[in-house]
Formats: C-alpha cells, structure tokens, sequence
C-alpha cells in the first residue's frame, strides 16, 4: 500500500506548529 | 494492548503509531532481562509529527542524560527487548559515536525513521540511543537478521541520513547472539 513519507526539512518545519503542543 | 492514538484534524499522520520508552541501570549492575524489563519506562506514545514534537521538546537531548540511559522509540506494540516477537529473529546495527554528536545523529535517525526514509517495509522495530561514559551509540533494530538486502539497506540510508564522519565504524549484531553472550 501507499506509505506516508515525510522529509526532515517539512518535519523539521512541524516543530514549530501550533499543534505540535 | 493499549488503545490507539488519536490523531486530530489538521494533524499530519505518521505511517505508524510510536512508543517512547526510557530505561537507566545502575552503572556495574550486571544486566539481566528481568531487571532490564522493570527498568523501562514508557514515556508516552504518539501517531502523528504534531505529537511527535509535543513529546521530542520535553524530552532531555542525549548530551544531557547520565550515563547508562537509554531512551527508545520503538513502533507501537514492539517492547524493545529481544525476547520481543517482532525482535526475536532480528538484529542492530550499531554507530558508536564520539560524545558531542549524538544529539544532531539521534535527532536524523528519529526524523527519517517517522518519515519512512528507509524503504524497507515493516522491517524497522525501532531505534535507540544509549548514553555511555566515553561514548554513545545509536542502533536501530529491524525484523529480519538474514535479510542482508534490508539490512544492506538500512546501513546505506543510516550513512546518508546520519552524516556521519569517514571513519566511523558501523556494526551488525543478531539479537540471537546478543542474548548468547549475555547468558553466558
């Protein structure tokens, strides 16, 4: 099946999301 | 069993629900697998990158834990021991790193672990980085010990993610000799 990936950089942006509590 | 957890709208979901796990011996102690075992903690648990770094800002970076720590972030329904059945005919690979660089490498080899970066399936169990006295060591554990085309992989995307130096030396160890020479 469809796997979900991720690359560090828009991980990295996340960090400072306001869900990220 | 734990129940699953919950991922709210306009979070980003992970491929899988992960574990955190926390464990320190008391240096000298001889490790067995029932003081192993009672020393695990489980942090917390979290299914998407919102709650990943909602854990990840809390937790102590590995320049500053005390020695023998160990923290683990293993996939949801893996206890990272090698009696595990998802462990148990699997193995590590091993980075010994020099003290100062664990902390950049741990936080690489977590994000392309979350983000799937390895293309190796279910094989990855989880990874973990022990603090030592003169070193520290990241592994990361995987399924199949005799699949050398996933191991194979694993070690190259450990490299190119890691960025580590030339001349670090990178190990193979089956969890079935790990345990051998542990009771012998």
């Amino acid at each position: 099946g469809t796997r979900i990936i991720y690359e560090r950089n828009f991980l990295l942006q996340m960090r400072n999301s306001p869900l990220a509590r | 069993i734990l129940p699953p957890v919950e991922v709210k709208p306009g979070e980003h979901r992970l491929q899988y629900t992960y574990c955190i796990w926390f464990s320190r011996r008391a240096p000298g102690k001889q490790a067995t697998t029932q003081n192993y075992d009672q020393n695990l903690q489980l942090i917390g648990r979290f299914a998407s990158v919102e709650q990943f770094w909602g854990f990840y800002s809390y937790l102590a970076r590995p320049t500053h834990l005390a020695s023998h720590s160990d923290i683990h972030i293993f996939k949801d329904g893996i206890k990272p021991m090698w009696e595990d059945g998802a462990n148990k005919n699997g193995g590590k690979w091993i980075v010994r790193l020099r003290k100062g660089l664990s902390s950049r490498c741990w936080e690489n080899m977590i994000l392309a672990m979350l983000g799937e970066q390895f293309l190796v399936g279910d094989e990855i169990c989880g990874a973990v980085i022990s603090v030592r006295f003169q070193e520290d060591i990241i592994s990361v554990w995987n399924r199949t010990a005799q699949d050398t085309l996933t191991t194979g992989r694993i070690r190259d995307t450990l490299k190119r993610v890691l960025n580590l130096p030339p001349n670090t030396v990178m190990e193979y160890k089956t969890h079935n000799d790990s345990l051998k020479q542990c009771t012998s």
